[in-house]
């Protein structure tokens, strides 16, 4: 079972570890993390994600997984679906999330779900973080130390400012961030209108502060809040994969 | 300065404390509170309001607070906006928000935040909490006992199971949860059709679940993420002060 390789985030491993981040919640930071795992898979790589975001929606819920992980030995194997391999917090913490999420008890936790998964030499590894820079975060990102981070935004200049916390957290834990997507930056109506709905421009304005590529814009698509367990909308995954791969 | 009367939270006080809560970041929590603040100032209600969500958008900056703070004598004297008697973590924590949120730095500082500011006798404290029922949302429920908490969720069922998070802590720290808002609940093109852009019916589930009244269904209005400092919308305004007043 790999005894002897280097695990994920460790030196050596060939397993590229993106980091999908924002600096608070609801800019659609779980849905780019899982359509950009599916569209990694559907470029013919070895993907895992792992859903680290436990106050958000679950990525196992949004990929459409059916069954639990299960142990073969000291490994945890996890769950498969759309041909990606999928983590989450949720199988360690269920619904007494309140509670545990303390001090060393999280710092262990967190060490498990990273390092005791038998993930079987993935290309990538796509870690949903949880929003901002709380303590969850620190936590996954001291076991994540090579880590490329993509930050996702909304257009509004507010969001921006906020993202670029998240930008100063990477930096301090020796993160790279690689690139900003923005999301939710139109509506097109039926009528072929373009609605800005939350304003324009905060994609752009953080990517060049960062000095970083504005990987993709995603338009507002009902589809993807109902439909995220069906794959990718293209304008995520088409960019999100040449990009990846560059 | 109120030597001897009770405080906010404390049993006698004449201050109605109305927490507003969500399951996950992003559903428009901090803009709810923000405009109900607002809108009860302008029934001509006293109104102080607490922005407890360090990681989301700052309600002074929301409300557009011009000046920070003052100290008079041992009590922390709030800026005014819109007639609104603001205080922020912001002004606490500044840049430092990832290492001091932690143990009991954290429940020192917010008992500060709660307690040792001049209201000068509020008819209502609107609490911005933050989004889930992390460290910060519990020790905050631990000063406000009585608080009435207002569950701001999106139209998506998914959105709504994550709020019933929200309303089991509520009920745990001994708060009444009196009514459900849902948000951005469709987007009105200029040719007048109505989009869903985030579904349909997670508010009412949510509400009759909880056994609630649903206070108000909130379009997406771009015109409230840019102009949130401008004042509250009616469609947020009178059913909440309506309810609020019930
Ligand atoms: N481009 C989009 N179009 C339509 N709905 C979206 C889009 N991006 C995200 N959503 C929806 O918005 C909600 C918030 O997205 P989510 O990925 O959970 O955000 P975060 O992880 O940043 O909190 C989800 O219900 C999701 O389905
Ligand atoms: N009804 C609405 N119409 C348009 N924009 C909205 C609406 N409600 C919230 N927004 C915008 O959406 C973003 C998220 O709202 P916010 O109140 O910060 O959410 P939360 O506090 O739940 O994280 C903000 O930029 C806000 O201006």
């Amino acid at each position: 079972l790999g005894e002897g390789k280097p695990g994920i985030g460790e030196p050596g491993s060939s397993t590229r570890v993106v980091a999908i981040s924002s600096g608070k919640g609801g800019v659609g930071k779980s849905s780019v993390a899982s359509n950009l795992a599916v569209a990694l898979k559907r470029a013919g790589k070895n993907v895992g994600v792992v859903d680290g975001d436990i106050w958000g929606f679950s990525i196992p819920r949004m990929l459409g997984v059916a069954e639990p992980p299960v142990m073969m030995g000291e490994k945890i194997v996890p769950p498969v679906a759309h041909g990606v391999k999928v983590m989450s917090m949720d199988y360690f913490v269920g619904d007494d999330k309140a509670v545990i999420w303390r001090g060393p008890m999280l710092h262990k936790a967190i060490e498990q779900f990273l390092k005791d998964v038998f993930w079987d030499d993935l290309d990538f590894l796509i870690v949903d973080m949880p929003p901002g820079t709380g303590d969850i975060a620190i936590s996954m990102s001291q076991f994540l130390p090579r880590a490329q981070v993509v930050l996702v935004t909304t257009p509004q200049p507010t969001a921006q400012r906020v993202a670029r916390r998240a930008a100063l957290m990477a930096a301090e834990v020796d993160q790279e961030v690689i690139g900003v997507v923005e999301n939710m930056s139109w509506f097109t109506g039926d009528d072929s209108k373009r609605y800005e709905l939350f304003g324009s421009g905060g994609g752009q304005a953080l990517a060049e502060e960062l000095g970083v590529e504005l990987m993709a814009q995603v338009p507002l698509v009902p589809a993807m809040g109902r439909g995220a367990d069906e794959g990718a909308p293209v304008e995520i995954a088409a960019p999100g994969s040449e990009a990846a791969e560059a």
